[in-house]
């Protein structure tokens, strides 16, 4: 019996915005200690990995493991029809066929029940080896997100080089060029407003756009974003919850 | 050019 409730249902909303544009059939692992969830998309670029601990949830009890194969379109719709500060309950029998999602407004005292039916994705569960990597960044998601928006309208590529003091975002296509340099530096008074840059190597990397711009959609989960590159391996961009994370896993593009 | 590469090219199934 899978019993996790949410003290806002906008929590879960704003997850399950954060990467249903990239992926849609989600295997969702509920175990006692939380909700894990791994996909990745079509072209098999993009790697979304995601942990709901159960310190996230107000209640949380799981008796046996289970896993809940979802449509992410179809379970958007549901949520759609609960209010954001409404309290949001996940509940299933230990081998359900559907996912019961009780939304209650307790000053009103209104309950909603909507009920999705599951179904059995064949997804790989890729093993995420314990990275090395060159260059982590932490910044505010606000500045990552316009800058990727900004620049992902010259070119289908956007550059990210970093060097011992300097982050750069390079973009070069039909249309004319553009770039954005930005500096480490420490905010005192809004500490989420810093930028830190710890770096072992330089880096300079190209990704698609588009999947960044996929990417930029979990800024709603966090006001920061961690960002880790490495010259060998997919670039690790994290957006932290209270108990857990929505990472993303970008393969680069390299020369040819 | 440059080539996409994907992310199978790096992680294995567990």
């Amino acid at each position: 019996m899978l019993e996790a409730k949410f003290e806002q249902a906008s929590l879960f909303k704003r997850i399950i915005d954060g990467f249903k544009d990239c992926v849609q059939l989600v295997n969702f692992q509920c175990k006692e200690d939380g909700i894990i969830a791994q996909a990745v998309d079509d072209s098999r670029v993009l790697l979304v990995s995601l942990e709901i601990g159960k310190d996230a949830f107000q209640e949380f009890r799981c008796d046996h493991p289970i896993t809940l194969g979802m449509d992410l379109n179809s379970l958007s719709k549901i949520l759609r029809c609960g209010n954001n500060t409404d309290s949001l309950t996940l509940i299933a029998d230990d081998t359900p066929d559907s996912l019961l999602l009780l939304f209650e407004d307790t000053k009103r005292e209104r309950i909603s029940e909507y009920s999705l039916k599951l179904m059995d994705i064949d997804a790989d569960f890729l093993k995420i080896e314990e990275l090395q990597y060159d260059t982590t960044i932490m910044m505010p998601s606000a500045d990552f997100s316009k800058t990727v928006r900004d620049l992902s309208q010259l070119s289908d590529s956007l550059n990210i080089l970093v060097t011992k003091e300097t982050i750069k975002f390079v973009t070069d296509g039909d249309i004319g060029s553009g770039s954005v340099i930005m500096k480490p530096f420490i905010d005192m008074e809004n500490p989420d407003e810093s930028i830190k840059l710890e770096m072992e190597q330089p880096v300079d990397l190209t990704f698609g756009s588009k999947y960044l711009l996929d990417i930029v959609k979990g800024s709603a989960l966090s006001n920061k974003i961690g960002i880790r590159l490495s010259s060998e391996a997919p670039a690790l961009f994290q957006f932290d919850l209270t108990s857990g994370f929505l990472q993303f896993f970008l393969a680069p593009k390299f020369s040819d | 050019k440059r080539k996409q590469t994907t992310i199978t090219d790096f992680f294995n199934k567990s």
